[in-house]
């Protein structure tokens, strides 16, 4: 473990006073190489381990504490503190209907998740509405049917020949009227942050709907890229709030870090199974040891 | 010496954060890096230009090639391929584009829709079916897996075809109760027939990070796998963490995604894929 390797850098050491320059070269470079293989982005690696040399060297070793649980201790709080301390949740629109954007890349858990925070508004008492907006994928339509089935929430299907999202758009607005809905949750295709045509169709989905909240669906084992995915996402369509899946793995999610730290958008939930009840708040605590593994 | 000294230290620096951004990993990173150093020791004269293709054939080397059973006689009965991984990786999509990929090779083909767990897992694999024009052997949702699979294999063996690809639910990997299920499915497989030729291919995501490790350390544990296939490979992820994985399991990757129709599926070229990560 991290804190195990740092000892042995402190171990060595018999100099007495604040934490040698050298020293906390040796731990920088452990430091690295632990955030990189739990795939923290270089950038931010750089950038955190940068911030952290000018607050550790000279550093007074606090008592009842060894250098090297001194330091966890400033990386992990360093960590809480970058991903962000409030609850984040889904902002109501001040008039009905509040309608939520879920996109993100191929296989990120778009449709499973819309389903999850439909489930979480029905149980607040809301009238939520889901859309079938992937036209895309085969039986994409079919898969967020029977999502909604299961946990009793209306699903907008595509009419008979409707074959491009934005031609939905009308049928969609007359059902949120008739319904009174007050949460409509569009799940989208999955699509590459780097598909001109496919973000240009997101673009102008989002300028037809009008949402409140779009919602970026990352997977929490993404690797280097994962800041350029969403640094994409959020300039060409905009991105209100983060949401990272298949946290029941056991992925160190540093890519967690690299986003919240890179387009600093908040973090609204987690996803933690594959059941429909697996929905979590973010707790940057659990997600911070994680992350150090 | 003076010409080792003419490439700076920058050039090793940036070739090192090349391959950490590429998702090689930090420690596999350095290793290839000081290799490549202890190389130019050896060949002074060696231009930058010469140590990139060096390093291009270093990587590309780390990738066995051994043959799949499809490039192999079958004396009898069909060949059997397991797609396997994690949630969303591509494993349904995959086994659709194998299917045409054979296909295009006049083989005879079937599949098995073995998710019987995940919302329209099987429609999925019935419109690809559809699209094919190849059958597919399914039951009911929440089905027995292994019964599926089972049924997949002995259809193909009475029809006589020459291949049965089987789709399987995602799993991740430390969900004991799951690795338990395709435990069986494997053992179910080889007990319809021990003679069948099986291949078992874990199916990996080019934008996953190091978890890929995880994945294949859990998943070899509990069925023998024989290849990789690396989807995704059409977005900005260069799946860089497959040379690592090559050096420590050696594993074939016998495909790789590039896209979600039918024929984005290409046989792995391991030079062409150390070249994508290095330019
Ligand atoms: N274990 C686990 N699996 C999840 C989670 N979220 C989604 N999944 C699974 O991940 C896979 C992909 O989920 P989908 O909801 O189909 O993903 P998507 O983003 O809609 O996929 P596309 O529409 O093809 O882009 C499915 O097998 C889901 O059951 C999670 O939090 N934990
Ligand atoms: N861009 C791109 N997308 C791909 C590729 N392979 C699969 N996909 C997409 O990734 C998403 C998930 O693919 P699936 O085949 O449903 O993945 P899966 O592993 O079967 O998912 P589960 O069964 O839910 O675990 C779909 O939107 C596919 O179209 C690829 O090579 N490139
Ligand atoms: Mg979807
Ligand atoms: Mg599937």
């Amino acid at each position: 473990s991290l804190t195990g390797r740092l000892e042995g850098i402190f171990h060595k050491l018999t100099g007495k006073g604040g934490l040698s320059e050298s020293a906390v070269e040796d731990t920088l470079r452990e430091l690295r190489v632990a955030l990189l293989e739990a795939d923290v982005s270089l950038a931010v690696v750089k950038e955190f381990t940068e911030a952290l040399r000018a607050r550790l060297v000279g550093q007074a070793v606090k008592a009842g504490l060894t250098p090297a649980q001194q330091i966890i201790t400033e990386v992990y709080k360093e960590i809480v503190h970058i991903l962000g301390d409030h609850r984040a949740n889904i902002a109501l629109a001040s008039k009905p209907p509040t309608i939520v954007f879920m996109m993100g890349l191929q296989g990120s858990g778009k449709t499973t998740t819309s389903a999850k925070i439909a489930l979480h508004f029905k149980t607040q008492g809301r009238r939520v509405l889901l859309v079938a907006s992937d036209l895309a994928r085969l039986a994409a339509v079919d898969q967020l049917r029977i999502l909604g089935e299961q946990i009793g929430v209306p699903v907008v299907l595509p009419s008979e020949g409707v074959t491009r999202p934005q031609d939905m758009v009308a049928s969609v607005r007359k059902r949120i009227l008739e319904g009174m809905y007050e949460i409509v949750i569009v799940d989208t295709a999955g699509r590459l942050s780097i598909d001109e045509e496919l973000m240009i169709e997101l673009k102008n989905l989002k300028s037809l709907y009008n949402p409140k909240e779009c919602l970026l669906v990352v997977d929490a084992m993404q690797g280097q890229e994962a800041v350029n995915v969403s640094r994409g996402f959020d300039q060409s369509i905009g991105v209100d709030g983060v949401i990272f899946t298949k946290l029941d793995g056991d992925t160190r999610g540093g890519a967690v870090l690299s986003i919240r730290s890179v387009i600093k958008k908040p973090i609204k939930f987690v996803g933690s199974g594959e059941k429909l009840d697996r929905l979590e708040p973010f707790i940057p605590e659990r997600m911070a040891s994680r992350i150090i593994g | 010496d003076a010409l080792f000294r003419k490439k700076d230290p920058a050039f090793y620096h940036d070739l090192e954060e090349v391959l950490i951004s590429a998702d090689i990993g930090p420690v596999v990173a350095q290793q290839l890096v000081l290799d490549l150093q202890e190389w130019e020791k050896n060949h002074p004269e060696a231009t930058a230009e010469d140590s990139l293709s060096h390093l291009e054939a270093r990587m590309a080397q780390e990738f066995p090639s051994s043959q799949p059973i499809w490039e192999k006689e079958s004396p009898h009965g069909p060949q059997v391929l397991l797609l396997v991984g994690v949630n969303g990786v591509g494993k349904t999509t995959t086994t659709g584009k194998l299917a045409a990929y054979f296909k295009s090779q006049g083989r005879t083909v079937i599949l098995g829709a073995a998710d019987t767990f995940r919302a329209a897992a099987i429609d999925q694999l019935r419109r690809w079916g559809e699209q094919l024009e190849i059958p597919v052997v399914h039951q009911k949702p929440g089905a027995d897996p292994a019964s599926v699979a089972f049924d997949t294999v002995r259809a193909a063996r009475a029809r006589k075809l020459d291949m049965a690809l089987i789709d399987t639910a995602g799993r991740l990997q430390n969900k004991h109760n799951l690795m338990a299920e395709l435990q069986k499915i494997g053992s179910v497989i080889r007990k319809e027939d021990p003679e069948t030729p099986v291949e078992i291919l874990l199916v990996l995501d080019a934008t996953i990070g190091q978890n890929a490790h995880s994945q294949l350390e859990e998943f070899r544990k509990i069925t023998p796998l024989s290849g990789l296939v690396l989807t995704k490979l059409d977005g900005t992820s260069k799946g860089g963490v497959a040379v690592a994985l090559a050096q420590k399991y050696r594993l074939p990757v016998r495909f790789i995604g590039v896209g979600e129709k039918a024929t984005d599926l290409l046989p792995f070229d391991p030079g062409l894929f150390a070249r994508s990560i290095l330019r």
